[in-house]
Formats: C-alpha cells, sequence, structure tokens
C-alpha cells in the first residue's frame, strides 16, 4: 500500500 | 488445559472482531491466561489479545501450549454457542485439537465441539513499553462513528491531537471533512465522557480501512482508548474486564 508503513519496522522481532 | 468462561458471549465478540484481520493464530496458553499476537496479511496492523487466567473461572494450565487455530473454524464452532452458555476450553498436552463445551445455564443442554489445530509458525514482536504523548478514552461508539463517517469520504485521516483536544479530519475526491473533540465530562454517565491526556503534541495518518476494522471490537467495552506518539504505531485498546484486553497497533501512513 503506498506510503504505508509496516507495523514490523517498529516492533522488533522476538 | 482447562478454562471456563462465564459467558460465551466474551470470545465469541472477540473472535468476531479479529476475525477480518487475521486468519490463522497461536492461541498461546500458560499460567497467566490465554494470549494472542498476530500481525494481518500486509502487516500494517497487529493484533495483541490478552485474556486474564483471572477473566476464567477455573482457570488452569499446567503446561504451556500454543493452540494454532484457525479463526473461521472458531466462529463456525462458536456460531452454535449462545451468548449467555457457559463456555468451557480444553486442550492436552501436545494436543491435535482443542475441545469447546457450551452449556446452556437454564436447561441441561450441553454441546461439545472439536477443531482441529494447525502448526501456525507465527513471528513474535515485542511490543515496547511506550509513554504516549497522547492518550485520547472516549466512548467507543462515537470512534466508530467517527471512523465509519470519514471513511466514506477518504482512505486516511489525520489525528491531530494538541491541548485544545482532538481533530480527525480526512481529504477525498468529493471533498473534505472533519471531527473535533474536547475533553469532556458527563457528570450524568461517565462512559459517554471524552478524557484527552497530552504531553505533547501529536499528529499522524492512518488509513481509515483498518480503524474501522478495529472498531468491529466495539461491543466488547463501552470505551475505547487510543494512544498516539509521533512517528509511531497508534494503539486502540478496548479494555475487557479482570485487565483483559483486545489490542490493535495500526503503523502511521508515510510522507508528505
Amino acid at each position: 500500500i503506498e506510503g504505508q508503513g509496516s507495523i514490523a519496522t517498529f516492533f522488533e522481532k522476538k | 488445559l482447562e478454562a471456563r468462561l462465564e459467558q460465551a458471549a466474551m470470545l465469541k465478540r472477540v473472535v468476531d472482531a479479529i476475525k477480518d484481520l487475521v486468519q490463522d493464530c497461536n492461541f498461546d496458553c500458560n499460567d497467566s491466561g490465554i494470549a494472542l499476537q498476530a500481525m494481518d496479511n500486509s502487516h500494517v496492523a497487529l493484533v495483541s489479545m490478552m485474556l486474564k487466567s483471572e477473566s476464567f473461572s477455573p482457570f488452569r494450565c499446567d503446561r504451556n501450549i500454543a493452540l494454532g487455530i484457525n479463526l473461521t473454524s472458531l466462529t463456525k464452532v462458536l456460531r452454535a454457542a449462545q451468548g449467555d452458555d457457559i463456555l468451557t476450553l480444553k486442550a492436552e498436552d501436545a494436543p491435535d485439537v482443542v475441545n469447546l463445551t457450551f452449556e446452556s445455564p437454564e436447561s441441561d443442554r450441553l454441546s461439545e465441539y472439536d477443531i482441529k489445530l494447525m502448526d501456525i509458525d507465527q513471528e513474535h514482536l515485542g511490543i515496547p513499553d511506550t509513554e504516549y504523548a497522547a492518550t485520547i478514552t472516549l466512548p467507543s461508539s462515537e470512534f466508530s462513528r467517527i471512523t465509519r463517517d470519514l471513511s466514506a469520504l477518504s482512505e486516511s485521516v489525520a489525528i491531530e491531537c494538541t491541548k485544545e483536544g482532538v481533530k480527525f479530519t480526512c481529504t477525498g475526491d468529493i471533498g473534505n471533512g472533519s471531527v473535533s473533540l474536547r475533553q469532556h465530562t458527563n457528570v450524568e454517565n461517565d462512559a459517554k465522557s471524552v478524557d484527552i491526556s497530552l504531553t505533547e503534541p501529536v499528529a499522524l495518518t492512518f488509513s481509515l480501512k483498518y480503524l474501522v476494522n478495529f472498531c468491529k471490537a466495539a461491543g466488547l467495552s463501552d470505551r475505547v482508548r487510543l494512544c498516539l506518539s509521533n512517528e509511531v504505531p497508534l494503539l486502540v485498546e478496548y479494555g475487557l474486564s479482570n485487565n483483559s484486553y483486545l489490542r490493535f497497533y495500526l503503523a502511521p501512513k508515510i510522507g508528505d
């Protein structure tokens, strides 16, 4: 989706 | 695992609220309760559910287990439960199925279902404890109305929170619209109050499609809490009894 950030870039993988 | 819920309605509503966002999920069971964390397919939103052991009576979980469940299957089975049925979830060690029983409180009717479990390899994200710059608590029906009304005009909404209040603004092909709310205490019915706590002004833009989806949880709680900080995901929280909760995180739109 254009201009839409991904949640995974904000929360680190455990 | 053995977990008995006084009212099947709670689980029915939780699953209804998240089933269009996430499909296959692990229900992680341990002695503190039943938790679920899952991202939607496009990795824009994250669902985090916690049903604390105190929400069940009794609750017993001798060993940590992950129950991989397809929510469409769970919805089919939960449709067989009346809202006021007593619901019991049971699973053995290393289970192939989860067992659900629905007991009618006023008759001798007992129904019992098994759902086949799936092996789900799900990424777990660490959600940091965040001191949000703005926290807005408002009636969940009000938030539903705002997202529904603005989604008719636009795909995205700008949420601005200042000491004046919170403003939801959208711009679309047919025109634009906005809804502003001020801090407001309803002395007759506190559930209708709008509480705003702010440490610094915030302005972020979000996809309305996801917010409309989150609002399917409005039946779970009279109140919803929106937590915002610049450049971090929005937290939309529906509190349940016994400190249980259903939380949605939404990544902000970037650009401009």
